[in-house]
């Protein structure tokens, strides 16, 4: 028996939005401690990881380890009748995983909706992500870096992202002409969300498909902040941390032919 | 030239 019940159901919904553009179908992994799911995009450039931790859930049962394949856009339809400050439980049987039960309560608890999503056998390999050190983590307010995204999109497809002492550049070079948006690190007491924290072991220097930075940052409404994870000839890492777990993306960089 | 490489490469398989 599975059973998690989420008192912010609207964090799943934010949750499938953030990741249903870039993987179709995926399975997610339910344990004692929690929800996990591990994907990579069709063309196998990008891997989406995100876990939901147990003590998110009031209550969470997992007697034992569940597979629940899922098509993420039929997912996403279901979830869409959900209202934004709904309570979200989801089911599955021992005996009948090859449906998961979802419903949705009201603040007030006088409508209750029940669906059923059809699940589906995925075969999808692990991937063993190590720790790492990397050269240089960004913590910046999530809602600049989708900004920097989506303007430097106009000039080009790609953007270079360079990291020094107290800056971090982003420099996109097209047809058209060229852009280049440079933060400097910023400590806000008050705020300390809108701050730019850079921690640089060493200058880094790499470059990235924009078009899947802009897929990432669909997981902005999820955190006030983005962590962004870079090493020479290593993917970016980029990070929306919850309160109840996270969503991690990786990109491989753009390499020169 | 610039052409976007494969992540899984960067991973290990179990």
């Amino acid at each position: 028996m599975f059973e998690a019940r989420l008192i912010q159901g609207g964090l799943l919904k934010k949750l499938l939005e953030s990741v249903k553009e870039l993987v179709t179908d995926a399975n997610f992994d339910c344990s004692e401690s929690g929800i996990a799911l591990q994907a990579m995009d069709n063309s196998h450039v990008a891997l989406v990881s995100l876990l939901l931790r147990s003590e998110g859930f009031d209550p969470y049962r997992c007697d034992r380890g569940f597979s629940l394949g899922v098509n993420l856009n039929s997912l996403n339809k279901i979830l869409k009748c959900a209202g934004n400050d709904d309570i979200i439980t989801l089911r599955a049987d021992d005996n009948s995983a090859d449906s998961l039960s979802l419903s949705f309560e009201n603040p007030n608890n006088d409508r209750i909706g029940e669906y059923e999503l059809k699940l589906m056998d995925i075969d999808q390999e692990h991937l063993s992500i190590p720790e790492t050190d990397y050269d240089a983590t960004i913590i910046m307010p999530s809602a600049e870096f989708q900004r920097i995204c989506r303007d430097l999109t106009v000039v080009s497809e790609s953007v270079t992202i360079d990291v020094s002492k107290d800056t971090i550049k982003f420099t996109a070079e097209g047809e058209l002409g060229s852009g280049n948006i440079k933060l400097k690190s910023t400590s806000s007491i008050d705020k300390p969300e809108e701050s730019v924290n850079i921690e640089l072991g060493q200058d880094v220097s790499l470059q990235f498909s924009l078009k899947y930075l802009m897929n990432f940052t669909k997981g902005t409404p999820l955190s006030e902040q983005v962590i962004l994870c870079l090493s020479e000839k290593m993917p970016l890492l980029v990070e929306y941390k919850m309160d109840i777990g996270y969503i991690r993306y990786y990109l491989a960089p753009k390499i020169g032919d | 030239l610039y052409y976007q490489d494969a992540i899984d490469k960067y991973f290990e398989r179990p």
